[in-house]
């Protein structure tokens, strides 16, 4: 594990009155070696290694006695900082109804995330409304009503063959029935299609989301930099949901898309079940992360 | 790569970023360029330019190895079992697969085995449907295993070609779930011994190291018979099929690049590689 790699550091650093250029040189490999093991992008790593070296050379290290653990709290210092603070709050608009756009790969976990959170605000005494808006995938539609009957919860849906049309028309039902949290579940995109990802432009524009999430899964590798970026640059996503967090994957995706995106790690997905969606813990993940 | 005048520490940390980048993992690239440098110091590997041809005959090597094709018994009905972790694209690759069959004229039944996840069977049902396959389903919440069982003997009694069986996405790390995978190949193995012919993992191409983890543990469980790469169409590169099959050896069969019933390949080891590098 990293924390024994770090011992090993302590006990060559031990003594020595700062942390020198060369004694860090080990102690960053392993960092590299523990953040590239954990999915985390490659020039994602470099950068923080770089950020950790700064802090750390030269650092004043005759007042703690322990030169090699005082790197270590650099280390998962920065990586906290990075992370982000818990800020999962789903920001709700000061005129109801407020509209939250779901987007992100394919099979990524939107569906099922938009049901979970739904589920989170109808216990806290909202009304919320589950828009079905992919009409591509075969049984998308059945799949959030399914979920929407399981949890009381009602699904608009509608012939239209068109996203934008469906999350237009849901709005207008939530505005003239007084629900007060309107869901729109997209459908699964290539962050590299045009058409599809003008498409979602195209919906944002026409109901203006207060929150555009941004639904990623916690196995992804080093293309989550990539796919973030699009998302984020063609949407100014406002949060990320990690999904699949239950596995074992350690989930280096966090820190890639936290870091291209600068936005705000909200949710993250426990399990397939409707109650495993929790909120973000940022030194939880930084831990994971570092192994 | 640049022309450089040799091969230093600089070439190989850009070769090291572009394996890492292409998902490879960490000790797959850390392993290759390690045989590089025993290589340059024993061959004649003196510029940058024979260093990328080095690894990708490295890594071609590795994933030619043989066992492309599905393996098909000699009696019908050829039976196919597809598993992997959730949204991976199990339910498409498989109305995909069914599809190639059913051009070909055979009689092709799908075992709706996903009896757990919100209208899991209504989709397999839309793909039955756009593909010219019928489909066995039960009500949602059943015992999937009684699903392939009903399967298996319809197939006997209909004298179907194919049995291609969906079961629930599942991550690998739930000890109850890969025992239910293989309580559903032993019902198989009972009904039709044998069966099933091929237990196909999917894998999504924007998985990173995890997948390795994936393929050991569900081979552990059922044993792979072989791989499908999905999602190939976006611009990940899926590299860690190298550590897989080189580490495994589970052979890549099929890949996925794209939701049309139309977007199914065989394995191609060359083009693989060409894409690992562009
Ligand atoms: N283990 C686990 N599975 C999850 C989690 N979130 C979603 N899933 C599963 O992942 C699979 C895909 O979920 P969906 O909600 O259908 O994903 P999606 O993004 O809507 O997929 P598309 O609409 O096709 O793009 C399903 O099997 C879900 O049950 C999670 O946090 N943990
Ligand atoms: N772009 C692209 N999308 C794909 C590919 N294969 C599957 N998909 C999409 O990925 C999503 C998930 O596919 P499914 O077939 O439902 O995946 P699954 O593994 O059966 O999911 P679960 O049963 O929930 O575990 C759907 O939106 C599919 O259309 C592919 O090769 N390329
Ligand atoms: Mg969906
Ligand atoms: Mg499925």
């Amino acid at each position: 594990t990293l924390t024994e790699k770090f011992n090993t550091v302590i006990r060559d650093v031990t003594g020595k009155g700062k942390l020198s250029e060369e004694n860090i040189q080990d102690a960053l490999k392993s960092v590299k070696m523990a953040l590239l093991e954990a999915d985390v992008n490659y020039k994602v790593v470099r950068d923080f290694l770089n950020r950790v070296k700064d802090r750390s050379v030269g650092e004043e290290v005759h007042r703690s006695l322990n030169p090699g653990q005082q790197f270590i709290k650099v280390v998962q210092q920065e990586l906290t900082a990075l992370m982000g603070g818990t800020d999962s709050k789903v920001k709700l608009a000061s005129a109801a109804p407020t509209i939250i756009m779901m987007a992100g790969l394919q099979g990524s976990g939107k569906t099922t995330s938009v049901a979970k959170l739904a589920r989170i605000y109808k216990n806290k005494g909202h009304r919320p409304l589950m828009v079905a808006a992919d009409v591509y995938r075969p049984a998308a539609i059945h799949q959030l009503q399914v979920l929407g009957r399981d949890l009381g919860i009602p699904v608009y849906s509608s012939e239209s063959q068109d996203p934008v049309a469906i999350c237009s028309a849901a709005k207008q039902k939530a505005v003239a029935e007084g629900f007060d949290l309107v869901f729109l579940d997209t459908a699964g995109r290539l962050h590299i299609d045009d058409n599809l990802m003008h498409e979602l432009e195209r919906i944002k524009a026409d109901v203006s989301p207060h929150e555009i999430l941004f639904v990623a899964d916690a196995m992804t590798g080093q293309d989550a930099v990539n796919i973030a970026q699009r998302f984020n640059e063609r949407l100014e996503i406002t949060g990320v949901i990690l999904t699949k967090l239950d596995g074992d994957a350690r989930g280096g995706a966090a820190l890639s898309i936290r870091t291209v995106t600068e936005k705000p790690i909200k949710f993250v997905g426990v399990g397939e079940k409707m109650d495993q969606l929790e909120v973000f813990h940022p030194d939880r993940v930084a831990s994971r992360i570092l192994g | 790569f640049s022309s450089r005048e040799k091969i230093d520490g600089a070439v190989l940390e850009e070769l090291e970023q572009i394996l890492i980048e292409s998902d490879i993992g960490v000790q797959h690239s850390m392993a290759l360029i390690g045989k590089l440098e025993e290589a340059i110091k024993t061959r004649d590997l003196d510029r940058p330019a024979l260093i990328k041809g080095y690894i990708r005959n490295e890594i071609l090597g590795v994933l030619s190895a043989d066992g492309h094709q599905l393996k098909r018994p000699a009696s019908d009905p050829f039976v196919i079992m597809v598993v992997g972790v959730n949204g991976v694209g199990k339910t498409t690759t498989i109305g995909k697969l069914a599809r190639r069959f059913t051009q070909a004229g055979e009689a092709v039944l799908l075992a709706a085995g996903d009896t757990f996840r919100a209208a899991a069977a209504e989709q397999l049902e839309i793909w039955g449907g756009r593909v010219g396959a019928d489909v066995i389903r039960h009500q949602s919440g059943s015992d999937p295993s009684a699903v392939i069982f009903d399967a298996l003997k319809a197939a006997e009694s209909r004298k179907a070609g194919v049995v291609i069986a969906d079961t629930a996405g599942r991550l690998h790390t739930k000890v109850n779930l890969m025992e239910e995978l293989k309580k559903m190949k032993r019902v198989m193995d009972k009904v039709i011994p044998g069966t099933p012919h091929e237990v196909l993992l999917v894998l999504d191409a924007t998985t990173g190291q995890n997948a390795l983890s994936q393929a050991r543990i569900f081979n552990e469980a059922v044993g792979v018979t072989g791989i499908v790469l999905t999602k190939l169409d976006g611009t990940a590169k899926g590299g860690i099929v190298t550590a897989i099959v080189g580490e495994l050896g589970l052979p890549v069969k099929l890949i996925g690049i794209g939701e049309g019933m139309e977007d199914l390949r065989d394995f191609d080891p060359e083009e693989f590689v060409r894409a690992l590098f562009e």
